[in-house]
């Protein structure tokens, strides 16, 4: 099973 | 004041076809060195992200920095109107809520002008860190956009494995599997039919082919793509346009349960 990852956990608060 | 003169019009309205089936709308940027577009799709899985530099325009002009929130989809409506061959014209004043699309033809026998309202766009305006990345593979925009088609037809999501024997694009589906390998190559005759890999260190990820194949509408953009990954950050699908600027692609990968 594969969770699909968002990116505003990568680019929050930058 | 703004006026944009881009002579290679057909550009634009590749720029508008690469991008707007994954961003219905969007705040384009503009300042005196070029205009800007930044925009998360409706999920935020991904971001696409265009510079069209000043330089590349026949007459640019920006008095002050400003920002007009377009809809991609009448956007593209309206430059679907100019001629692949037609100068096209970026029109804006200060405080109006409309811009206008000017299309010449080359021999100037026809000129239309093309009045579009502008929309007030609440845009969540990200920054983006510059990353080390652990491979960085350039091969031609066809190639992948073929390999990324294929493998739609496989599976929903695609495995991509940078190792020094090359790239390895993976699938899986109902049906059966697929894998397909492009070493490097870069004795060819021209250099954009290469396939050049820089790694770092090997990197293997998982991203949903569906995102994948809406980049490569940018295909006709350029004739050459890189894709930059590292663990724990979104790949970039970057195609470039000739000394203009780029769109650029950022996509979140997916992690097993």
């Amino acid at each position: 099973l594969e969770r699909q990852l968002i990116l505003l956990s990568y680019f929050q608060g930058c | 004041m703004l006026e944009l003169r881009l002579v290679q019009g057909s550009l634009l309205k590749k720029v508008l076809e690469s991008i707007k089936d994954l961003v219905n709308d969007a705040n384009f940027d503009f300042s005196s060195s070029g205009f800007s577009l930044q925009s998360m799709d409706s999920s935020h899985v991904a971001l696409v992200a265009l510079l069209l530099k000043s330089e590349g325009f026949e007459h640019y002009r920006c008095d002050r920095n400003t920002s007009m929130g377009m809809n991609l989809g009448n956007m593209s409506k309206m430059l679907k109107c100019a001629g692949n061959d037609d100068i096209i014209t970026i029109k804006g004043d200060d405080g109006s809520d409309t811009v206008t699309f000017m299309f010449e033809s080359p021999t100037q026998d026809k000129i239309a002008d093309f009045e579009m309202k502008l929309m007030d766009i609440d845009s969540e305006h990200l920054g983006i860190p510059e990353a080390e990345y652990h491979a960085i593979v350039k091969m031609p925009s066809a190639e992948f956009a073929r390999i990324c088609k294929d493998l739609a037809s496989i599976g929903d999501t695609v495995v991509i494995s940078v190792t020094k024997e090359g790239v390895k694009f993976s699938t899986r589906g109902d049906i059966g599997t697929a894998n397909i390998v492009l070493r490097q190559n870069t004795t060819v005759d021209k250099p954009e039919d290469a396939t050049v890999i820089e790694m770092n260190e090997p990197v293997s990820m998982t991203f949903a082919l569906r995102y994948m194949n809406s980049f490569t509408k940018a295909t006709p953009l350029s004739n050459t793509v890189t894709i930059s990954m590292s663990p724990d950050l979104p790949v970039v699908v970057e195609y470039k346009i000739a000394e203009m600027g780029y769109v650029r692609f950022y996509l979140a990968p997916k992690m097993e349960e």
